[in-house]
């Protein structure tokens, strides 16, 4: 088991407005190849869904969201950097405690 | 001593079930850990159990960390088990509730999953339990629940993130917890920890119906929100799971409710989608403070209402 990185990941978080938009995101999240990791699922138009994207992945959703209009704004640009920070906030933590 | 315990920090599994030891032997009149079983990689799961006494009291369930990469909420309840313990005979109400009743506390559900969140795949949720006939590893233990088993909101490919596993009750984490409930008999709140979104929700989410005990648990999701607001400004937004976020079957507090547990909810901690799994460290504390205000109401509502 090599450790998981996630350079490039995106954590994206679309707005949707109707019920349609809904549905194309739930769409987006039964294509497997993708990837995606929704971090709060596609339910409602009035709750934003916030979706990890594989950075391979990355440029198709947006094409996708683009291409029918569903409004999205970046979270999380890439994920590994904050995950680096994490890891180095709790190395240190526990430095400081030795 | 848990005095040198660093709540502000996230820590190792080794390090929070060294933690649960300090505080049992700190506290040991009225803590004491159990083991209820163990995780499918067989790492053991630990109850802190609160009591001043008595027999099968009427007693509280909390669990954290059933999804595993939700980091805050087995932080928040290791701070919760310390402030229980170090609240009994100076907080009136903490005082007046252990009295009567007994505390059961799981801080972190799914062991497995968390150990691999920090040595493998920090965005791991489910459990790690192997899928017969696929590569795909783990179940979401939080669709394995047997309430509305298989229905909306749960899949069925075990390389989904919310697969439900193959049957009800299939993780052993979960009818570990579903068996110890059973067998104590007399358990009268289950409170669940996850994150993130902010939300304070009460049963269904297998179903879009009301529960029957709809407007008593709105009110009091109320006013445990409201007392979450009340030290830092946090907001929760409150109702049953299907009208917060959406339908999904297979959950815990479904089971509860449904098996009898009328004080069932599912807290949703910090933040909104800023950090998601990833909140700083610098943010445990805080959200336990708030966090234990909100369980508080809840605790002294139940304490009051058998």
């Amino acid at each position: 088991l090599c450790l998981e990185t996630f350079v490039g990941d995106q954590v994206l978080r679309i707005k949707t407005r109707n019920e349609e938009e809904v549905k194309k995101l739930q769409l987006l999240e039964s294509l497997e190849h993708l990837e995606l990791d929704f971090w709060i699922n596609p339910s409602t138009p009035a709750l934003p869904v916030d979706v990890r994207i594989p950075a391979n992945s990355v440029q198709a959703v947006k094409a996708f969201l683009e291409s029918h209009g569903i409004e999205y704004s970046i979270l999380i640009e890439d994920l590994q950097v904050v995950l680096d920070k994490e890891k180095q906030d709790m190395a240190c933590s526990q430095q400081k405690e030795r | 001593s848990s005095n040198s315990f660093n709540y502000g920090t996230y820590h190792s599994l080794d390090s929070i079930y060294a933690e649960l030891d300090h505080l049992a032997s700190e506290y040991s009149n009225i803590v004491s850990k159990l083991q209820i079983g163990k995780s499918y990689e067989k790492r053991p799961l630990y109850v802190l159990k609160f009591s001043t006494g008595g027999s099968n009291r009427p007693a509280i369930w909390i669990d954290a960390g059933i999804h595993s990469r939700e980091w805050v909420t087995q932080a928040s309840a290791v701070w919760i088990a310390k402030k229980i313990a170090s609240d009994y005979g100076k907080d009136l109400s903490i005082t007046s509730l252990l009295n009567k009743m007994d505390i059961f506390l799981l801080p972190v559900t799914n062991p497995d999953g968390y150990v691999f969140t920090h040595t493998t795949n920090r965005m791991w949720r489910k459990t790690r339990s192997k899928n017969q006939g696929s590569p795909c590893v783990g179940v979401d233990p939080n669709r394995n629940w047997d309430a509305g088993f298989g229905g909306p909101g749960a899949s069925s490919n075990p390389c989904s993130d919310s697969y439900r596993g193959p049957s009800a009750n299939s993780e052993v984490e979960v009818k570990s917890v579903v068996n110890f409930i059973k067998n104590h008999g007399n358990i009268q709140a289950f409170l669940t920890f996850h994150s993130y979104s902010q939300l304070l929700m009460y049963p269904y989410g297998y179903k879009c119906t009301e529960p029957a005990d709809y407007a008593e648990l709105d009110a009091l999701g109320r006013a445990a929100a409201s007392s979450i607001r009340s030290l830092y400004g946090t907001t929760f937004t409150v109702g049953s799971i299907c009208s917060t976020i959406y339908q999904a079957s297979g959950g815990s507090i479904d089971w509860s409710y449904d098996y009898g547990i009328k004080y069932s909810f599912a807290f949703e901690l910090r933040d909104t989608g800023r950090y998601g799994f990833l909140l700083p460290a610098s943010q445990i504390i805080p959200t336990a403070e708030e966090t234990w205000l909100g369980l508080k109401k809840i605790m002294e509502h139940v304490r009051d209402n058998p």
